[in-house]
């Protein structure tokens, strides 16, 4: 060895110095994106306007995940897992990807796996009906997954795991409008001042992390994108970074409906608040106009949470009752889980909020180590009211799992290839014209929503 | 993926699971 040590000639290969000369430049601009928009601020973790400012901070490992593509990575991914696969292999494969990771194939919709065209196909798979009872409880599981946190949300920060906590206002963002010269791109912050919570602002991430309110469901809005052919509702695109406001947000042609008071009065409550089974939910797509199913839906609802005023009036949409307390949880889907999520209560979808993000891998191993997992990723905020008020609803997307889809909302685009937004920035749109009467997307505890999808 | 849900109740309101539970659609979260 010392031999060896000594006499072997150094030969200085080309292609691995280039390799790792471009990897040192990724990594440094990534670093630089990332951290330092401002060094004289850093220290107090706020930008100049005093929002909080949302970083990559962990372990090194987390930094070399930082610096991979991971965007690229999920949909090249997403784009493998297209691919129709021979009608012969697709039991086989399927099975073996069942087993490994622990798919119960006895409960999908299609016993005959050669229905399953790709991969994908079979990752978003629908359940029988009656594979998953609806509790009778006022919260029910809105996925398939296991439970990585959840408690009350304390100063309105998130719990992540225990001591790493994350800003309700990174998670939610507030409604203050901002144009788009006013973003922020360096940084995810948000602006907490707006807020009208009673007391406590913050929530947990898991073990320890957590995030803020707005930094999880969003903050400001700022230019109107392109009118909304399907004239459901009006969307604008926003960022959470900025509190300088200048009132934007456009409204599209609203869809002529109007339900009628007779056929709301003809529901009976007992049959309105019956638990439903899985499976026996509606269509959740929008309502076509004056459709008597969805009047009916909508009183459902309306009887389960009441019709009253948007409780949506401060910048996250978080006004409590200084009776009520803010709750949290956080379910964790595993690559074998349904993907397909659905209405955890009977509640109002106001609004939605899709934030740009990175696509880092949620697994419990991420979440005890990268600070703000869950206002760093790509996510939709899902803002309404149910009975006892405020209710939030945050699919956050993966690496695997980067395309989140609403089935009331087939505008929505995740994980999208083209120029990106910068982070913390986000598009909204307002269901307000998706029922006249509660003024937003109803739905029945159950009802699907929507789900994941590879890449 | 994860889903994080972040709602008002009332301060009575009680969890029903257990961190690390597995839990499955319409499964019981909590009530009042």
């Amino acid at each position: 060895i010392a031999d060896a040590w000594r006499n072997t000639p150094t030969k200085w290969y080309p292609l691995p110095i280039f390799v790792g000369a471009l990897l040192l430049v990724a990594i440094n601009y990534r670093h630089r994106r990332t951290q330092s928009p401002r060094d004289g601020e850093e220290k107090m973790h706020v930008d100049r306007d005093g929002n909080e400012v949302i970083r990559l901070r962990g372990p090194l490992q987390v930094h070399v995940l930082g610096a991979l593509p991971l965007r690229n990575l999920s949909r090249l991914w997403g784009y493998l897992n297209s691919f129709e696969l021979p009608v012969w292999f697709r039991p086989t494969g399927f099975r073996v990807y069942s087993t490994i990771f622990g798919c119960d194939l006895t409960e999908i919709e299609h016993s005959d796996l050669t229905h399953y065209k790709s991969l994908g196909d079979f990752f978003y798979r629908r359940l029988k009906d009656g594979a998953r009872p609806i509790d009778s409880a006022v919260l029910v599981s809105p996925a398939d997954g296991r439970i990585l946190h959840f408690g009350t949300v304390k100063g309105l920060r998130v719990e992540q795991v225990k001591g790493l906590t994350y800003s309700l206002d990174a998670l939610f963002g507030s409604s203050e409008p901002s144009t788009p010269s006013s973003v922020v791109s360096e940084t995810i912050a948000f602006a907490n001042r707006d807020h009208e919570i009673v007391d406590d602002e913050e929530f947990a991430n898991v073990n320890g992390i957590d995030y803020s309110l707005d930094q999880l469901f969003g903050a400001h809005a700022t230019r109107p994108s392109s009118p909304d052919p399907s004239g459901s509702f009006s969307s604008s695109s926003s960022s959470s970074s900025s509190s300088s406001a200048s009132s934007s947000g456009t409204t599209t042609p609203s869809s002529p409906r109007s339900p009628s008071p007779s056929s709301l009065d003809d529901m009976s409550v007992e049959e309105i608040n019956k638990p439903r089974k899985f499976g026996e939910q509606h269509d959740a797509s929008v309502p076509q106009p004056d459709t008597i199913s969805q009047v009916s839906h909508d009183a459902s609802v309306a009887a389960d949470i009441g019709v009253r005023p948007p409780l949506l009036r401060s910048s996250s949409g978080l006004r409590t009752n200084p009776k009520n307390d803010l709750f949290f949880t956080v379910i964790y889907l595993a690559p074998g889980d349904y993907h397909r999520f659905h209405s955890p209560a009977a509640w109002v979808v106001e609004k939605r909020r899709h934030f740009m993000g990175e696509l880092f891998s949620v697994s419990p191993y991420m979440a005890k180590r990268l600070q703000n997992l869950f206002v760093l990723n790509e996510r939709v905020s899902l803002l309404g009211r149910w009975k006892h008020g405020f209710f939030g609803m945050v699919p956050v997307g993966a690496t695997n799992v980067g395309s989140i889809l609403l089935n009331f909302d087939k505008d929505l685009r995740t994980n999208v290839r083209g120029r990106r937004q910068p982070p913390g920035t986000f598009t909204e749109a307002v269901y307000t014209k998706a029922s006249s009467v509660l003024r937003g997307k109803p739905l029945r505890p159950g009802e699907e929503m929507g789900g994941f999808c590879l890449g | 993926s994860t889903i994080v849900l972040v709602f008002e109740a009332p301060k009575n309101f009680a969890f029903d699971v257990q961190a690390g539970q597995k839990i499955k659609v319409g499964q019981r979260l909590g009530d009042v």
